[in-house]
């Protein structure tokens, strides 16, 4: 059969591997052959060619003897791939969609075995092809494909070499931890793989951010959904290991990653944890220097890189749906009933269930209020560059009155879910840690909330605290922002009735 | 309340809870240190 | 946000991608493609608690879970020189390559000390090979990781390789007693790696020009 003839060219592949070294010019030639006598001819045998090889590496896989090379078969096919890919003429097929092609068998291969076998199925073949197709890939376009001596081949590669990554990242989007939960801990270990995570970090001009993230939040997200407060699956409790573990190598070696992208991925980051979130959030770039928070001279506004915005990669702007217009408009011109149109459409249609600290379900749109709160922070570095800094650190500046009109106007759902996003602005020493600084320090103080004072108070107090007592780090600007209201005069913390009933929280306030 | 991450920063090489000039994603041998007990061989380039 | 009950949506869905896309119609691509579908169920609908044949899968991808050992790089030619020799039982079976995580020596300051292989334990072995292991590595190893390791220990130790006749060069200055014309005088050693195998110093018509050399 034609299956039997294509198992045939490829175990000759496979033992011309063993016999030579990868970059003996035999290799080529065999390649050559096979182009020549129509192997890959037409769509439907680069088809079957890749189903059968495919299948014969996991087959050889599971026959082999655990304790020999289990992998060979598995690797010559990634050679093979990485050899079409570099040696084919692709003039009438373009190389991204031949490669997604092959790609999309694998899947579907990947898909019946593990359907098939479910619990009994094994990951280790199927990561194994993508590592080392990741690991030939790196070998052959390192120093910009130097080793391909065409010139328009080479070319053809530089280019096509972002796509790649980008493929290989779509992919393993489709192949995330809870549409293939069986093939959980390998995908993981593949989004980190040293041949792809500081590639897709590091490709020009960010090209592989936005796949990044979407990748970690499908990891956030099966998180999120199995971690129940009542008892997590060891299972669950593994992942969270690993990907915490992640993310500090993310946060040593590619720390702007997490700054610029914080708001994307603490969208998806559940409420429980918490020292991930310190994680992310308090990353800084790596030329930045901060001063020590717990300093007692320290004053924020004579911190110099304060006059820095952050970058923020993916902009808010995108979420704020309808209330886009009327957020902009207020900003320009107050009014009462702009505020009042924003204040009462961050509700949801329906509830839905979170494992917060304290709650279970929600019932305002976070994502919604997180949107507005950033992009009011941002519009308020910018204002504060174009005019100057009274115009934003100004109780009357329709920036602070925005975010006091949603907590004034809120229920201690909405409030709470505000002071948490501004929080969360509370990062390394930049011009939005400073305004939102400010704002909450306003906050605490102010006399506008009549008798809500002090659940305002309460939530501010709760939202920092609870950021603090964690295990380290702690986020620069909420260690500053908790030691103003510690140091406040207008407002000793120790008075506050809320402290007073926990004799805990007592005991860590009087402490710190 | 989250772990002390000493150990966990120490197993992926980062000293001192610092961050470190040395890239450790280059080499990166797995997500869990359990898994992670041999060296994985980092890209490198052989010029010819 | 999706509603409550996807299923009969997602059952449209399916059945009017199968009546349009002609990949369906490619019988290569059955029954992996309608396995492939069924995971988008669960990827619109995510199940609300983990039941117990998702809980049972997500286990078995942990005590599968691929090692260091299923990500390093694949080598499926082994040069002969680095298949495993017999050894006495009496001498260690672990790989060299464990991971340990000893700092750097802070007494080391070559700009490569801080480069991504220094905290390898390959290359911090390397730093104790001495010169005539290192250049039989080169020699002998070509192409490979650890060639690569012992040009680059041999570049830390000062010598530099010459692109033309594949020779490795050491720069020798020598600081020359104060009162003399010059403070220091300069020979150049290379080894020679096809007859002697041993460091010869360069005639006095030697030159050295930089653009002959290999910037590692």
């Amino acid at each position: 059969t034609n299956k039997e003839r294509m198992l045939l060219v490829f175990t000759e592949w496979v033992k011309l591997l063993q016999r030579v070294p990868s970059d003996d010019v035999k290799v080529a030639v065999f390649i050559s052959q096979m182009i020549e006598k129509g192997v890959l001819s037409e769509t439907n045998n680069v088809i079957e060619f890749t189903k059968a090889a495919l299948e014969l590496s996991v087959g050889s896989f599971k026959e082999s003897d655990p304790t020999s090379e289990v992998f060979t078969a598995t690797d010559a096919f990634s050679k093979l791939i990485v050899n079409l890919l570099v040696l084919q003429d692709f003039s009438e097929v373009d190389r991204s969609s031949y490669f997604k092609l092959i790609f999309s068998v694998i899947t579907f291969v990947f898909s019946e075995d593990q359907g098939k076998t479910e619990n009994t199925f094994n990951e280790r073949p199927y990561f194994r092809l993508f590592s080392s197709l990741l690991c030939d890939w790196e070998d052959i376009s390192s120093h910009n494909f130097v080793k391909v001596e065409d010139q328009r081949c080479r070319a053809q590669l530089v280019e096509f070499n972002k796509e790649f990554y980008r493929v290989i990242a779509s992919f393993l989007h489709a192949y995330q931890p809870i549409a293939f939960p069986g093939f959980s801990f390998a995908w993981i270990t593949l989004i980190s793989h040293r041949m792809f995570l500081p590639k897709m970090l590091k490709l020009p001009e960010k090209a592989g951010w936005s796949q990044l993230v979407l990748l970690f939040t499908d990891l956030l997200k099966f998180m999120a959904q199995y971690t129940k407060k009542q008892d997590v699956p060891d299972a669950v409790s593994v992942v969270y290991k690993g990907a915490l573990r992640v993310f500090l190598a993310v946060a040593n070696d590619a720390p702007e990653f997490l700054v610029e992208n914080h708001y994307e991925l603490l969208n998806n980051l559940p409420h429980v944890y918490m020292q991930l979130r310190n994680v992310v959030l308090s990353a800084f770039p790596k030329h930045v220097s901060i001063p020590n928070p717990y300093n007692p001279k320290l004053s924020i506004d004579t911190v110099k890189i304060c006059d820095q915005p952050p970058n923020v990669f993916y902009d808010p702007v995108h979420d704020l749906k309808t209330l886009k217009k009327p957020v902009d408009n207020y900003l320009r011109i107050p009014s009462a009933s702009l505020s009042r149109t924003i204040s009462s459409n961050v509700f949801r249609s329906e509830y839905e269930k979170d494992n917060g600290i304290g709650f279970d379900t929600v019932s305002v749109d976070v994502k919604l209020i997180n949107a507005i709160v950033l992009h009011v922070g941002i519009e308020a570095a910018l204002e504060k560059q174009r005019t100057t800094a009274n115009a934003v650190f100004n109780v009357k500046s329709s920036y602070y009155t925005l975010l006091a009109d949603l907590l004034n106007d809120g229920t201690t759902e909405v409030r709470f879910h505000v002071v948490q996003a501004i929080a969360n602005q509370l990062r390394y020493p930049n011009a939005h840690t400073q305004w939102f600084n400010y704002v909450l320090k306003n906050f605490f103080n102010s006399e506008e909330w009549g008798e809500n004072k002090t659940e305002i108070q309460e939530i501010i107090v709760r939202t920092l605290l609870e950021r603090i007592v964690t295990n380290k780090p702690h986020c620069w600007g909420i260690i500053v922002t908790f030691t103003d209201l510690l140091k406040s005069t207008e407002c000793s913390l120790m008075d506050l009735p809320f402290v007073k009933d926990v004799p805990e929280v007592e005991l860590i306030i009087k402490h710190l | 309340l989250g772990i002390d991450l000493s150990p966990v920063l120490h197993s992926l090489g980062i000293p001192n809870n610092q961050p470190s000039r040395n890239r450790v994603l280059d080499t990166f041998q797995s997500p869990w240190v359990e898994t992670s007990r041999s060296e994985v061989e980092p890209k490198f380039f052989v010029p010819e | 946000q999706p509603p409550r009950d996807m299923s009969k949506q997602i059952d449209e869905m399916l059945a009017q991608d199968r009546s349009q896309n002609s990949a369906f119609q490619n019988p290569l691509f059955h029954p992996g493609l309608d396995y492939w579908l069924e995971s988008k169920r669960t990827l619109l609908q995510p199940y609300e608690t983990m039941p117990a044949e998702m809980a049972s899968q997500l286990e078995s991808s942990l005590l599968n879970c691929p090692d260091s050992l299923d990500a390093d790089t694949p080598h499926l030619y082994h040069n002969v020189l680095s298949l495993p020799h017999p050894t006495s039982i009496f001498f260690p079976n672990e790989p060299i390559r464990l991971v340990s995580n000893e700092p750097v020596d802070p007494t080391k300051t070559h700009p490569k000390h801080n480069d991504i292989y220094s905290r390898t334990s390959l290359a911090r072995i390397m730093s104790k090979f001495d010169l005539d292991t290192l250049f039989f590595i080169f020699y002998h190893y070509q192409g490979t990781y650890e060639q690569f390791l012992s040009a680059r220990e041999l570049s830390i130790r000062g010598w530099q390789f010459n692109k033309v006749n594949r020779c490795w060069f050491y720069k020798e200055v020598e600081k020359l007693p104060p009162g003399m014309e010059q403070s220091e005088e300069i020979s150049w050693r290379y080894f020679d790696y096809q007859k002697s195998w041993l460091a010869r110093r360069c005639g006095a018509e030697f030159v050295y020009r930089e653009e002959e050399f290999e910037r590692i």
